[in-house]
Order: C-alpha cells, then sequence, then structure tokens
C-alpha cells in the first residue's frame, strides 16, 4: 500500500479446512463470509460492515484480531485499483 | 476449399458498407482489407460453439445486435454480485464500453440492425466489473468466472495510462491468471486477450502495465487506416499483434453497437482491437478447438505480418520473425489463423528456466549505460526446465532510482536481437524505482537461449537532479520461457531440412583434409573463391592475388579479397577497392562528406545533404535506431525521440500532451475522442473541456472564480483586474473576511467569532497580558499590520486603545 490509497471494507482470507471453517472464522471477528474467490481454492472473500466503507488509512479495531487466528493463513484488507477504460 | 453459405460480399447490416476494415464496397476508395476476415468466413468459420466475454462494464444483452448470441452462462455481474450484466444507465452514458466491444465481436449478421461482428455466431458475455470499486477480489473473481465453459476473455482496461503509473496484477489476480491457463478449458487454458495502453499522448510505456505485459495475456495493440502510429498508441516488448482502429484526422473509423440498442462510429482506442483479436481467436477456436493458450499465441507470431504498418524499428530476430515495439508481430490475418489452427499441433510442454546473475548492487551512473550480462546454457542440465527455443522472457528488476522516469532498459539475446523492455518516460518523478518488476518481450520469439544475453540500463536525467543520490540494480533474474525441442520441427519437412543444414557433421568431415593441404610448402590447391583470375598462394582470402569483387586494405596493412565491402567503406567499381568513407561515415557511395548513406554511432545522417552529424536541423529529431535524422510529423515544429512526440507545433496547431491537435476557434476545445472541435461551457471563452472547471479564460461578464468562471464574486471573494488577463478575477478577502472591498485589510463582514476592528478581522479573545508597555511594544513595531500577528492580542490593544 502506498500514499492515496483507499481501503475498503472487503478482505481476501486464505484458509485450509473448506467454507464452514471459513464461515465460523468470518462469524468470530464479525465478518460475513462472501463466498470462495472465483475458482481459488481456500482463498474467501470476507465483508465486515462495521468498518467504514472507504478508508484513507487501515482502521484498526476488533476485526484485526483475524490477522492473529492460527487458521487464518493470509489476509489482506482490499485496496480500491484505480483503473481505467481504453 | 471454401465451404458454402450465404452470400457474404453483402449483408443488410446498415454499417455493413462502412466496415472498411473487413471488406472493399466501394472500388474507388482505398481497401483496407488485410486483416482477411472476410477470407476466414469464406472458409465456413464464423465463431460458431465458440464463447467470448467481455470484462468491463456491462453488456447491453438485449441490444438487437447482441440479443440472439448472448450468452447468460458467459456473463455475471461482480460489482452487483448477480447474473445480469446490464450496465448502469446514467445521463453521462459512462457505462457504453463492454458494449461497444462486445458487438464488434459477435454482433449478429444479416439481421438489418448495426454492424456485423468479427465471430458474428460466438456466443458473447459480459462481466461487469468495472463499475465499482476495483479490487484485487473483483479482479480476480472477474478472470476466474466459469473458465471450463468461457473460451476467450478480452479485457480492454488497465492501470492509469499517464506515463507514471507502474501498477499490475495484485495477488490473487496474479493466482487467476495461472489458474486459467493451467486448468481453463479442461486444461487447455483460458485465453485472455488484453488492450495495450493508451498513453501514448503522455509517452507512456505498456510496460509498465502489468496486465499486458503478462505472459498469460495477449497484448494487442492498434494502426490507423494508413498503418500510422494512433496518437494515444504506446510502445513496448510485449505487444504480440495489431488490428485496425481510429486514431487519425482525416481517417475512417470503426463502427459497433452502443447502448440504448444504437450504433456508434466513436468507439477508438486499443479498446477496438483487443475484440477483434478475440474474435478472430474464435474463428481460429471453431476451426481447431483443441489449441492450447500458447498454440493460440504461436498462431499469432506465425501469422501476424507488418503489411503496410509503418513503423521505424522493425526488425527481424534470429528466429526470422519480423517484430515491432509499436505492432508486435504486425497485422492479425483471420485467415491464415484459421488455415493455420485446422492443421495445427499442438506445441511441445512450456518449460521455464531463470538465472539471477551475481546478487552484487550496482550503481547506475547519470547519463551513463549500466551493463550487466550473464551466460546460460537454458537450463539444459535439467530436462523439465531446459529451454533451447525461446518464447516469452521476462526481466524481473530490481532498481533502485530518484527519479524512475529517467531509465531506460534494453535486453540483447545472445543472437544480437535488442528489445527495448523500457523507454523514458518524462512525466515520471517517482522516486519508488522498480521492485521486483517484471519486464516481458515476445522479441526474441523463436530464437534459441543458449548464449550471453546482456541487460543494458541507461539513466539520462530530463531535470536537474542531485547528483549524489544514484540509483542501483540490486538484483535481476532473467526468466526464459519456451521449450526444449522446435516447436514447429513435427509441422512440415521444411523445419527437418533446416534441421539437417544445422547438422555440421559434413563440414568436420573435411577438414583434415584442409590441414593436411595447409602443411606443404608450395600451394597448388584451390583458390579461395573470392580470388580472381590470377589465382592464389594460399587458401584463403588475403592469399589471392587478384579479387573477383573488391580488395581491401594496403599493401602495407595487407590486402584481402572481400564480396562487400565492410562498413566505413565504399564500393569502387573501376578499381575493385574497398575506397574509406568520409570521417563519421558508416556507409556511403564516394569519400565526399556529402555522400554518406549511414553514419557511426553518435553521429546521425542529415538526409537533406546526406552527410553526418551530431545535431539534426529544425523539424527533425535524431532517431538512435536509425542513426538519422528523421523529420518530425508534418504538425510538429520540433519533436523528441518519435516523430508524433512534439515538443512545439505549426501553426494552427497547438500541443496536447506530446501530440499536435489542430487549434480551435474560441469557445471550442479539441476532442480527442471524437476527433474534432467540441464547445466549451457556456461560461468559458477558451477551454480544455466540456466542464465549467476547464475554462482557461471566461467568457464575456465572466469572472474567474478559483478554477470556475462565475457571473458574480462569492462572498469572501472580491473582483479585480490581474494583469495580462482579459477578464476580471475573484480574489479571496483576508482570512476570516465573510465579505470585503478589495485586497489587504478592507473586510466589511467577519466569520463569526472574529470582531471588525480597522477592517480587520480579529478574533474575540482577550489577552490577560496586554497591559501598557506591552501594547506600546505591539504598536511601535506594528506588529498588528503584519498578517503572521494580526491575532496577537491585537483587539486587547486596539480595544484599550
Amino acid at each position: 500500500p502506498g500514499r492515496g490509497d483507499v481501503y475498503t471494507n472487503h478482505w481476501a482470507v486464505r484458509i485450509s479446512g473448506g467454507p464452514e471453517r471459513a464461515d465460523g472464522i468470518a462469524e468470530r471477528y464479525g465478518y460475513r463470509n462472501l463466498g470462495q474467490i472465483g475458482s481459488l481454492e481456500d482463498h474467501y472473500h470476507f465483508h465486515h460492515s462495521r468498518v467504514v466503507r472507504r478508508a484513507a488509512y487501515s482502521v484498526k479495531g476488533p476485526h484485526s484480531f483475524i490477522h492473529m487466528d492460527p487458521k487464518v493463513h493470509w489476509i489482506q484488507q482490499q485496496v480500491v485499483k484505480s483503473r481505467v477504460k481504453r | 476449399s471454401l465451404q458454402s453459405g450465404p452470400s457474404l460480399s453483402y449483408f443488410n447490416d446498415p454499417k455493413w458498407p462502412n466496415m472498411w476494415y473487413i471488406h472493399c464496397n466501394d472500388e474507388n476508395s482505398r481497401c483496407r482489407s488485410e486483416m482477411n476476415i472476410l477470407g476466414a468466413w469464406q472458409r465456413g468459420y464464423t465463431g460458431k460453439n465458440v464463447v467470448v466475454t467481455i470484462l468491463d462494464d456491462g453488456i447491453e444483452r438485449n441490444h438487437p445486435d447482441l440479443i440472439q448470441n448472448f450468452d447468460h452462462l458467459a456473463s455475471y455481474d461482480v460489482n452487483g454480485n448477480d447474473h445480469d450484466p446490464t450496465p448502469r444507465y446514467d445521463s453521462r452514458n459512462e457505462n457504453i464500453h463492454g458494449t461497444r466491444c462486445a458487438g464488434e465481436v459477435a454482433a449478429a449478421a444479416n439481421n438489418s440492425h448495426c454492424i456485423v461482428g468479427v465471430a458474428y455466431n460466438a456466443r458473447i458475455g459480459g462481466i461487469r466489473m468495472l463499475d465499482g470499486d476495483v479490487t484485487d477480489i473483483v479482479e480476480a473473481k472477474s478472470l476466474g468466472i466459469r473458465p471450463d465453459y468461457i473460451h476467450v476473455y478480452s479485457a480492454s482496461w488497465g492501470p492509469k495510462d499517464d506515463g507514471r503509473t507502474v501498477d499490475g496484477p495484485g495477488p490473487l489476480t496474479k493466482q487467476a491468471f495461472e489458474q486459467g491457463i493451467q486448468k481453463g478449458r479442461k486444461g487447455l487454458g483460458s485465453i485472455f486477450v488484453w488492450a495495450a495502453g493508451n498513453g501514448g499522448r503522455q509517452g507512456d510505456h505498456c510496460s509498465c502495465d502489468g496486465y499486458t505485459s503478462s505472459i498469460y495475456t495477449i497484448s494487442v495493440s492498434s494502426t490507423t487506416e494508413n498503418g500510422n502510429k494512433p496518437w494515444y498508441l504506446e510502445v513496448c516488448s510485449s505487444i504480440m499483434a495489431t488490428t485496425y482502429s481510429s486514431g487519425e484526422f482525416h481517417e475512417r473509423k470503426i463502427v459497433t453497437t452502443d447502448i440504448w440498442h444504437r450504433c456508434t462510429e466513436g468507439h477508438t482506442g486499443t479498446s477496438v482491437s483487443a475484440p477483434i483479436v478475440a474474435g478472430i481467436i474464435a474463428l481460429a477456436l471453431e476451426a481447431n478447438l483443441l489449441l492450447t493458450w500458447r498454440d493460440v499465441q504461436h498462431l499469432l507470431v506465425k501469422t501476424s505480418r507488418p503489411a503496410h504498418l509503418k513503423a521505424d524499428d522493425w526488425k527481424t530476430n534470429a528466429a526470422g520473425h519480423r517484430v515491432s515495439h509499436l505492432y508486435g508481430f504486425g497485422l492479425v490475418d483471420a485467415e491464415a489463423m484459421v488455415l493455420e489452427a485446422t492443421k495445427w499441433r499442438t506445441v511441445p510442454p512450456q518449460h521455464t528456466c531463470s538465472q539471477t546473475p551475481d546478487r552484487q548492487t550496482r550503481h547506475i551512473h547519470a547519463s551513463q549505460t549500466l551493463n550487466s550480462s550473464v551466460t546460460i546454457s537454458g537450463c539444459s542440465q535439467e530436462p523439465e526446465q531446459h529451454v533451447a527455443y525461446l518464447e516469452h522472457v521476462v526481466v524481473r528488476v530490481f532498481i533502485v532510482h530518484p527519479r524512475r522516469g529517467d531509465l531506460e532498459i534494453n535486453l540483447i539475446s545472445p543472437s544480437g536481437t535488442r528489445s527495448q523492455l523500457l523507454a523514458r518516460r518524462l512525466f515520471d518523478s517517482s522516486n519508488e524505482g522498480f521492485r521486483d518488476w517484471e519486464f516481458m518481450t515476445v522479441h526474441f520469439w523463436g530464437e534459441r537461449s543458449e548464449g550471453r544475453w546482456t541487460l543494458e540500463i541507461t539513466d539520462s536525467p530530463s531535470k536537474l537532479r542531485n547528483p549524489e543520490v544514484l540509483g542501483s540494480l540490486k538484483e535481476w533474474t532473467l526468466i526464459l520461457h519456451g521449450t526444449s525441442q522446435n516447436p514447429y520441427q513435427q509441422h512440415s519437412v521444411q523445419h527437418s531440412h533446416s534441421k539437417m543444414l544445422e547438422n555440421p557433421g559434413s563440414e568436420v568431415l573435411e577438414e583434415p583434409e584442409l590441414q593436411e593441404e595447409e602443411e606443404e610448402e608450395e600451394y597448388n590447391g584451390p583458390c579461395h573463391s573470392e580470388c580472381g583470375d590470377q589465382g592464389c598462394d594460399g587458401p584463403n582470402t588475403e592469399h589471392c592475388l587478384n579479387c573477383i569483387h573488391f580488395s581491401l586494405g594496403s599493401l602495407k596493412s595487407g590486402r584481402t579479397c572481400v564480396s562487400h565491402c565492410p562498413r566505413g567503406h565504399y564500393e569502387n567499381i573501376s578499381s575493385r577497392r574497398c575506397r574509406h568513407c568520409h570521417k563519421g561515415c558508416e556507409t556511403c557511395v564516394s569519400p565526399s562528406p556529402g555522400d554518406c548513406l549511414s553514419c557511426r554511432r553518435g553521429l546521425y545522417l542529415n538526409t537533406l545533404n546526406s552527410s553526418c552529424t551530431n545535431t539534426c536541423p529544425p523539424g527533425y529529431f535524431a532517431d538512435e535506431n536509425q542513426r538519422q535524422c528523421v523529420k518530425c510529423h508534418d504538425t510538429c515544429v520540433t519533436c523528441q525521440r518519435h516523430a508524433d512526440k512534439c515538443s512545439a507545433c505549426s501553426k494552427g496547431y497547438s500541443l496536447a500532451g506530446m501530440t499536435c491537435v489542430p487549434e480551435c476557434t474560441n469557445g471550442t476545445f479539441f476532442h480527442l475522442e471524437e476527433m474534432s472541435c467540441s464547445p466549451c461551457h457556456s461560461s468559458c471563452k477558451t477551454c480544455t473541456g466540456p466542464g465549467e472547471e476547464e475554462c482557461i479564460q471566461c467568457a464575456e461578464g465572466f469572472l474567474q472564480q478559483e478554477w470556475r468562471c462565475v457571473q458574480a464574486c462569492a462572498p469572501g471573494y472580491y473582483s479585480g483586474k490581474t494583469t495580462g488577463l482579459p477578464h476580471k478575477i475573484c480574489h479571496r478577502c483576508e482570512e476570516n473576511c465573510l465579505s470585503c472591498s478589495g485586497p489587504g485589510t478592507t473586510c466589511t463582514k467577519c466569520q463569526a467569532g472574529y470582531s471588525l476592528i480597522s477592517k480587520t478581522c480579529i478574533v474575540n479573545a482577550l489577552c490577560n497580558n496586554a497591559d501598557e508597555v506591552f501594547c506600546e511594544m505591539v504598536k511601535s513595531n506594528r506588529l498588528c499590520e503584519r498578517k503572521f500577528y494580526r491575532q496577537f492580542c491585537c483587539r486587547t490593544c486596539l480595544m484599550n486603545g
């Protein structure tokens, strides 16, 4: 992430053990599991409605504890990417 | 063996006569049917049973030209999380792009509506993903929708093409690409077609876009009707092929479907080209649905050709492929694609071989070139990695640099082919460098991998920089993709024959005979074929007594016979001697300084007087590749490095970025998309765009306030004249004034919490320590007249008199 980035309230998370386990972890930290990301196995799309929708920095709070969960192999808060039509 | 079908010379779609890039309808106008789409149709290939989807802002699925081929299984709305890709309609028509792209691929034929798609019987879907916050998740989801069902994904978007952005796919999107090519189409690999950037006017380089420079995407560029570089086109080494698009004044345009069930001639840029290639790939897949993702790229390399496309960097690589940084391997040829596809045999598996030269940090000195070389065997010891015949070549670099845009990077293959991985970008002032950035080139396609590779990094400071801050190359890795066997060997006898010619066995047998003969004192053997009728006293060219063609050298230095004179010499026919050119000439027709044909390194051929010079005359630029002074574009007075990168314009034109565009009359501006003068906002006299915040000068009766023109100044502003401007300007009143009568301390009304004292607004606070002595100090130093001290107990002192 760099200057001028816009942080969203969406996260990409890698959890092994299937969608039920992902649902359980999402619920524990207040997220909603929106399902697998395309055809990427073990990668889930989490959404947190109590985190500001767009922010200039990565807001910390109780939802951040998910980063420390040992069942979460990798997690990334989604940043808005500037894309232009050609 | 053309298949019988409907008459293809005429379709009843109203825009069919305008589709000049597919057919000739008028014998009097130029024919630009080199993409041979009609030829592919006539062979019966129209895209049947092939599924293409457009990753964009949605497609109008009930458009009369799309409804027949629309495929809801190839569609999804990632923004709205449902299955309807219909674009969001708004008054500004922001979401027209996907529908325009879709029509080019698969608009239905002979339905009396609009146009005919390149693959007019293919199924077409849309993935709506650009109408919202685009994140790594959104991109990864979009690229991974129904990979076993969708054959071709066409994307005409990317990071900003502003000449300063370096951005590419995030970790999820990278994985989605990899999954697509490994597992998509039941293991044959998804086909991703990508539009190269449109930032030519900003001097952008498509190597800075990680999508179009990915090995998994087919990067597509555009050319104008006459084969010129469109104003928007970017250069880079990852471009694979080209199609026609619009982009030059007074040339014909591309027609396609538009939202609201309409047709348009306003679609331009490389967004035109990616869907055309997607459509042509659909034709090839109909001819052979078993083509892998790499087969499709090989087909494009083999069948695309320079045609009449104008570029000053066309070169033939060591495998015989003609390639350019503007157009890749050239204009696509649909008929050649389907013909090759029908007889194609899958290329051998892709191998990858990487090598990282020593990890020693090396400084990049300003105005110098850093060379780093590595000699490789193409991992010949590792059968699973062995790359003998090249496909994509990637260079991953970690470079730290104070101004990224000053860098130029080239890669030179063992065969001597030079590929420019990055050109200088004047607008990129970032000090972030390139951190594990991957540059990709297709220019070595088919060449052999073994030998010495050289990375060349040149730092040419475009602005004054701190000379103590040096750039440095921390690490670089050469990643070769390709095959261990000749990919085409199984295809034709000719290749087997070539292989036999490469076998040195027969020459080896002859060598001992020559050795034996050289040991004899008196030479009775055969003379070299360059020797003339007087014979020789040895087998080599320096043993000739006279020459059949030309003699090179002098009696003092020794003479030798040559078939052609080397560089720096010309062929004097009457004396059969190689004579020196004038100093600075590389090739010439006489020793005169005005008879040069090409120049030595560092000098440029002035075509006006055929001499070599180190500076080019006005209106010309020094072309490093051709070492020649090349004329700037007609509209430029001066230009830099390219004919169309103008730095000053001819009369009647003005500079827009690096392009000269026609000057428009007052009240209008030049609209680059529409290529015409369009009206400014009513409040502007002159402007740079249609918005009310894009005025340069205000219309009569309007005053300039901040970035817009207004009829009266807003509260907190006063009107005043500014030298050099024909209209008045609204200046901001002094701090904390709600209204004022002019500049300085002329407030007439204050903000809440401030009091008006001596036409100044002073905060409503009292200073406890503002006694007589203190106030005398304030007064004698005139502190209250100075803006910085205005709130400094001034109110208390003034109230106390």
